[in-house]
């Protein structure tokens, strides 16, 4: 479902995902929070022209499919990129 | 759940049975691959700083191993990572205590004094139980075959539309004050501040969001309402009186989120990096009176480069 057309627009929907969740059997909601700062600021990264948005969105739903979930929408902004996702 | 990437840190929340922990290989090796990013120093990693924190749960047995219980998931992080340190926080006979892991700073990493962006680095997290039955209602949409949604814009899905509905009903997307008031001059001061959303009415129930203001802060919601095990957690680095330049305060975000919910209890996390922080220290003081709310732990901990508060409520 995913598909790079679809990636070029600021926002991304995954609507076969979303249309087939369903809730019923969830139960748990206290989350896990991970934050990893691989650098304590912007300026501090290597000067190589790639951070860590730089990454292929194809990539982070690999490391999201090791977490149990998938990637409902993306919104781009100036400074960051915001997932939602299931679960 | 949520994922949010900057372009130096990223933070993952996962609710459920998610297996957070087992993505860290996968993760370190993909930096290593594309960006060329390698923070091994032998056989463990050393980024920057990495927290890692969760209440306990409600349900561990249906977790996965990993996350069955802390200590596993200290001796998953330790054998990963350098320097962690974990603690309990909050009341060993009580079952809502919070943990945390967190790295030292790794300080060979910091090749230069931090912006002022980075040292007014704060982050806000209340997580809240047994929501008032009317409150939590609002997130229980049934099966959304039974309430088609009323959209304008056909691109967006059942789940998209029913998820916006309820941020607006239960104004969720008036947690901070970026202007957009009535009067000129609120309006004059907000013009550059911009919210986008990103919401979801889960079938039958529950409720996730996403807010990023400005176009460099977020705020995140997640709710699971179901009767016996209610549940709404709210996070975020927005530095509200900044954004508000003053008309708003940390306190008044709390005040908005909890009229939201009305939990029978909440406990509140507060980090902030502890240069210059004000906020920090008079949200310690400010927080001791909650309207409607009896105070059952305060925790202040010092840790590398930063400073938490830790607060826990029950309702009067």
């Amino acid at each position: 479902t995913v598909s790079a057309p679809e990636m070029q627009s600021p926002t991304y929907i995954d609507r076969e995902l979303s249309q087939s969740l369903n809730s019923t059997d969830s139960f748990e909601g206290p989350e896990k929070l991970l934050e990893i700062w691989f650098y304590p600021d912007v300026e501090s990264i290597p000067n190589s022209g790639k951070t860590l948005r730089s990454i292929p969105f194809e990539n982070w739903v690999e490391i999201l499919q090791l977490v149990k979930c998938q990637v409902l929408s993306m919104n781009r902004s100036e400074k960051l990129d915001a997932y939602l996702l299931s679960e | 759940s949520s994922l949010f990437v900057f372009d130096h840190k990223l933070t993952l929340k996962t609710c459920g049975t998610t297996t957070t922990l087992f993505c860290l290989e996968a993760l370190f090796a993909l930096v290593k691959q594309v960006l060329g990013w390698s923070f091994e120093n032998g056989l463990k990693m050393n980024p920057y700083k990495v927290f890692y924190s969760r209440r306990c749960f409600m349900f561990p047995a249906k977790q996965s191993w990993i996350h069955r219980n802390w200590n596993d998931e200290v001796n998953f992080l330790d054998r990963f990572f350098w320097h962690g340190k974990n603690y309990l926080v909050g009341r060993l006979d009580q079952a809502n205590h919070w943990n945390l892991y967190v790295t030292d700073s790794n300080q060979d990493l910091k090749t230069r004094e931090l912006s002022d962006e980075t040292d007014e680095d704060e982050t806000l997290e209340i997580l809240m139980t047994g929501l008032k039955p009317n409150k939590a209602q609002q997130f229980v949409i049934g099966n959304r075959e039974d309430r088609p949604p009323q959209s304008e814009e056909p691109e967006k899905d059942p789940g998209h539309v029913l998820g916006a509905e309820i941020t607006r009903t239960t104004k969720l997307d008036r947690v901070y004050d970026c202007g957009g008031g009535d009067s000129d001059q609120q309006q004059q001061q907000s013009r550059n501040l911009s919210l986008r959303e990103d919401s979801f009415a889960f079938s039958p129930c529950g409720y996730s969001s996403n807010v990023i203001v400005d176009g460099q802060y977020y705020y995140t919601l997640h709710v699971t309402p179901e009767d016996g095990w209610s549940y709404a957690s709210f996070e975020s680095n927005v530095p509200a009186n900044l954004i508000s330049q003053g008309r708003q305060d940390q306190v008044n975000v709390i005040r908005h989120v909890l009229d939201t919910f009305q939990p029978s209890e909440f406990c509140l996390t507060f980090f902030a990096r502890d240069t210059a922080n004000e906020n920090f220290y008079k949200l310690v003081k400010l927080c001791d009176n909650i309207p409607n709310y009896v105070k059952k732990d305060k925790i202040i901990y010092d840790l590398d480069e930063y400073q938490l508060l830790y607060l826990r409520f029950s309702a009067r």
